[in-house]
């Protein structure tokens, strides 16, 4: 008897071939191939003394404890067993293989030079997943849940809630620290919507980046054991979104739908030692943190582009209206923009609008100003305008003359936008006294 | 001023006392520029200029605003910044006054009013102002009767033909080489006691634009025979409006 070596593929050659085999032969092969595998044998080349049942010379292979047949005779005999084409597997990792030749091969006084047989086997993977592949007597339990076959092997895993035990087959309801981080999905109570166990302490948490608002929907049917008068004494499903409880919920009411406003939410489930109802289902979504609507402080702030909604990362530019600046505080600001955070409020308060101020017009070397307006002030749209102090002086203006608005860039500028005030040149050769001769 | 009147106040707002080398006049230009003579700021017959223009500007005092000497002082003077003479006028030509003509820069603008105001200068193309008997007027602190006078004065006096100033001069000057240059012009009265005099120097002789209705500054009382014995002369300031304004301009 020959082992083969424990490989993947391999031939099998009756003894001399593909001279003709000796009389008074019995061989063996016992073929192995690794665990998670099973053997697939073919003949590529059979040729046997044929007899009836395969009395004189044979082939007998067999695996898994059971036969698989016993082979003799040249393709196309009618006597014999020729096993042509034929694929043989086992269901285990082994297979053994006979070959047995009697004293003699003549037929009537002549002998028939059989030259055997040429096998090829190979190690097939076992998808062990495959229930019709359960080899009887493998020890191995079968997946409680869920079977993941891969070339060689198997693995088992559990459903969401539970755990795979150290057997490495079995689920235990294991809820406790159950992570959520997709941006939507579903949790259920173990074995939904068949009834829960028993004594659960399930604690599923939804963690999603800053910036989204978790929002629960409660799937049919909705089941939790409770009482007619005390309030969930017996399973409890609590909902809470930073450390606040949002909702205790039990009976047989699905509550509405949840926004927590949170992007961390962890829904914990109490169960007790008995009870049969089927339990709940939760579809998770995530929506980005709403902000409150931008309101403007005053009539003079402009909102741009203002949106019907403002979430997360969103963002708002608040202008004035001409004329007008933005201030925060006493701090004069160049421009704004707020953007909306994780937590759903504005990274900065609105600021408010105040009306430009020119401050006090540039004084005019003998000249002097008035304002044309009333009130007379600095702010924005007021006009002065200069004079000299005539007669003494004559005014120069630039083209744009000798009014001055309080302009939206806070500068006095004539009507030409110039900023450069007029200037008082002397009058000269015109005294206000002029000597005259009256007497002739 | 000889056989002149007592000016009232705002009559010749533009008149300037100065105090160089003695007592001298000038006239406002603008707000911070002093019309007035060059030989009032270096003397001729003074000797080798020993004193440096800069050290002048620092001594110097104009007063404006009053027609009272002694209000004048209490007034305060106006510091000057800088003092240009005309580079034609030559101290050490004794008889001869040509270029006598200077500006004395203030060094800060002063505030017009009723009795400070600038005079004007002539148009470049008016000659009418120098011609024979046209009226001016001249305002100074200068001699009256022998005197300083502690009151601004002024005379009306006729621009009299060059020719008339030449032949006058001819039979007066004897043999003083004194020179009557184009860039100057006589005015007066060979025989009516009218006449500016020592003192009225850097003064200047206006008159009235009736087509603008402006006085304006036609000469600058430079020198003469005598006061009231004759012309007096004038620096025709006419000749030298490109070389005012180039300096005046030059510091707007």
């Amino acid at each position: 008897s020959s082992p083969v070596p424990s490989r993947l593929f391999g031939e099998i050659r009756s003894p001399g071939y593909p001279k003709p085999y000796p009389n008074n032969n019995i061989s063996t092969w016992d073929i192995r191939v690794p665990k998670g595998y099973v053997v697939k044998l073919t003949f590529r080349y059979f040729d046997l003394e044929p007899s009836e049942s395969c009395f004189y010379d044979y082939v007998k292979i067999k695996a898994d404890k059971k036969n698989l047949g016993r082979y003799c005779g040249q393709l196309g005999s009618t006597t014999g067993n020729h096993p042509g084409r034929k694929e043989f597997v086992s269901k285990g990792n082994r297979m053994h293989l006979a070959f047995h030749s009697d004293f003699s091969n003549d037929d009537n006084g002549t002998v028939i030079p059989y030259r055997g047989f040429l096998a090829y086997y190979q190690a097939v993977d076992l998808d062990e997943c495959d229930p019709n592949n359960a080899a009887e007597e493998d020890e191995r339990p079968q997946c409680q849940h869920f079977c993941h076959n891969y070339v060689g092997g198997y693995f088992c895993s559990c459903r969401t809630g539970y755990q795979l035990q150290s057997d490495h087959h079995s689920c235990k309801v294991e809820c406790s620290s159950e992570l959520y981080t997709e941006a939507s999905g579903y949790l259920s109570s173990p074995e939904y919507p068949q009834p829960y166990p028993e004594d659960l302490q399930c604690n599923y948490s939804i963690r999603l980046p800053k910036g989204l608002s978790i929002v629960l929907s409660f799937l049919e049917p909705f089941e939790i054991d409770d009482h007619q008068q005390v309030y969930c004494p017996y399973d409890q499903l609590k909902i809470q979104a930073r450390g606040r409880t949002i909702g205790e919920f039990c009976g047989k009411k699905s509550p509405d739908s949840i926004e927590t406003n949170s992007n961390e939410v962890d829904i914990l489930f109490l169960t007790d030692e008995s009870g049969f109802s089927r339990g709940w289902k939760i579809h998770y979504t995530s929506e980005k943190i709403k902000c409150p609507q931008p309101v403007p402080r005053d009539q003079f702030t402009i909102i741009r582009d203002l949106q019907p909604v403002y979430e997360f990362q969103d963002y708002f530019i608040a202008s004035c209206k001409t004329g007008y600046k933005l201030m925060e505080g006493n701090q004069t600001l160049l421009s704004f923009t707020a953007v909306c955070q994780a937590d759903g409020t504005w990274h900065q308060s609105m600021p408010h609008c105040e009306i430009v101020n020119c401050g006090n017009p540039a004084d005019l070397t003998n000249g002097a100003f008035s304002y044309t307006n009333k009130p007379a002030d600095n702010t924005y749209q007021s006009v002065i305008t200069y004079r000299c102090n005539e007669p003494y002086y004559h005014i120069v203006t630039g083209a744009g003359g000798d009014r001055f608005t309080c302009s939206p860039e806070g500068t006095w500028m004539d009507g030409n936008g110039q900023v450069k005030i007029p200037a008082c040149l002397p009058v000269c050769g015109k005294p206000v006294n002029p000597v005259i001769s009256v007497q002739r | 001023i000889l056989g002149g009147k007592s000016a009232g106040r705002g009559n010749f707002p533009w008149q300037a006392l100065t105090t160089i080398h003695g007592r001298g006049g000038g006239a406002l230009l603008g707000d911070r520029w002093i019309l007035t003579a060059a030989h009032i700021i270096i003397p001729k017959g003074q000797g080798e200029n020993e004193v440096g223009l800069d050290q002048l500007a620092e001594d110097a005092n104009v007063f404006l605003g009053h027609t009272s000497v002694e209000e004048l002082h209490k007034m305060g003077n106006h510091p000057v910044r800088r003092i240009f003479i005309h580079p034609d006028y030559n101290p050490e030509d004794e008889y001869n006054f040509n270029g006598d003509i200077a500006l004395l820069e203030l060094k800060y603008p002063v505030t017009l009013g009723p009795t400070v105001l600038p005079i004007c200068l002539p148009d470049t193309s008016n000659t009418t102002f120098y011609e024979d008997g046209h009226i001016g007027y001249v305002s100074g602190f200068g001699v009256e009767k022998n005197f300083l006078s502690n009151d601004l004065k002024y005379v009306s006096l006729p621009a009299v033909a060059r020719e008339k100033c030449q032949s006058w001069l001819d039979s007066k000057r004897g043999d003083i080489p004194i020179v009557f240059s184009e860039n100057m012009f006589c005015a007066g009265f060979l025989t009516v006691k009218q006449d500016t005099c020592q003192g009225d120097s850097g003064s200047v002789f206006t008159v009235l634009d009736t087509q603008s209705g402006r006085w304006v500054a036609t000469g600058i009382v430079s020198w003469g025979i005598g006061c009231a014995e004759g012309y007096g002369f004038y620096t025709k300031v006419l000749n030298y409006l490109d070389w005012i304004k180039g300096i005046v301009r030059e510091d707007r």
